[in-house]
């Protein structure tokens, strides 16, 4: 899903 | 979001801070690198470039706000800063910290998640992550004692990497399909590097004496 392409980590 | 994370987040903040700290209260860099902090300040930038096109959560997008102006200011502060600039240990800071952008430019082409713009910046961000503690490291062998501030704020910015390193575990076992190797990989060598400095700076602790890193 989207949040595996998206680097949700800072 | 879980709590290894967002400790190591805030770990991460409060190295920031305590740098800042130091520079603002004592008008001195002393024992600080300045290659260390531009390289750091080149690790945001590469790292956020998503900044205005992905919005991920206030959080996300606050924090990452302030890990680049912080990291900005922390640089012009000891290039530009009159009183700060003066206490700046030029002659000890002489790490070649361009080999070390250069490197892992070249990781980053090699090595990514995905051969697009962002994805190489990404994975630039992280290689350079790990090793950018390397001439901060070096500047404090040679200059012998670490005054405490430096020394925590060495401390709490190997800390939160360590924290992060629980965060990608807690991941792997609670999500499906959690693949972030090159985060990881990084990730651990990033904290080793800290392996001989937490070593001698638990030993201060424990002895409550002044952290002295052989030379």
């Amino acid at each position: 899903d989207s949040d595996d392409e998206q680097h949700d980590e800072l | 979001m879980n709590i290894f994370r967002f400790a190591g987040d805030m770990t991460h903040l409060i190295s920031v801070l305590v740098l800042l700290l130091k520079i603002y209260a004592t008008k001195s860099c002393s024992g600080i690198s300045l290659k260390t902090q531009e390289l750091y300040a080149l690790v945001f930038l590469a790292r956020y470039l998503d900044l205005f096109t992905d919005f991920i959560s206030v959080y996300n997008t606050v924090m990452k706000i302030v890990f680049i102006m912080s990291s900005l200011s922390i640089v012009w502060c000891m290039r530009m800063h009159p009183m700060v600039r003066r206490s700046y240990d030029k002659e000890l800071d002489t790490f070649r910290h361009y080999f070390l952008i250069a490197g892992c430019l070249l990781g980053a082409l090699l090595v990514h998640e995905k051969f697009t713009f962002q994805e190489i910046f990404w994975a630039f961000s992280l290689y350079l992550e790990a090793v950018a503690i390397l001439p901060q490291l070096v500047l404090l062998q040679r200059s012998g004692n670490v005054d405490n501030l430096t020394g925590q704020y060495v401390f709490f910015l190997g800390a939160y990497r360590a924290l992060y390193i629980l965060n990608w575990i807690y991941r792997y076992f609670t999500e499906k399909h959690f693949g972030r190797w090159i985060s990881c990989i990084s990730g651990l060598v990033q904290t080793a590097l800290y392996g001989d400095f937490f070593y001698y700076y638990f030993i201060s602790w424990k002895n409550n004496a002044k952290l002295q890193l052989p030379a």
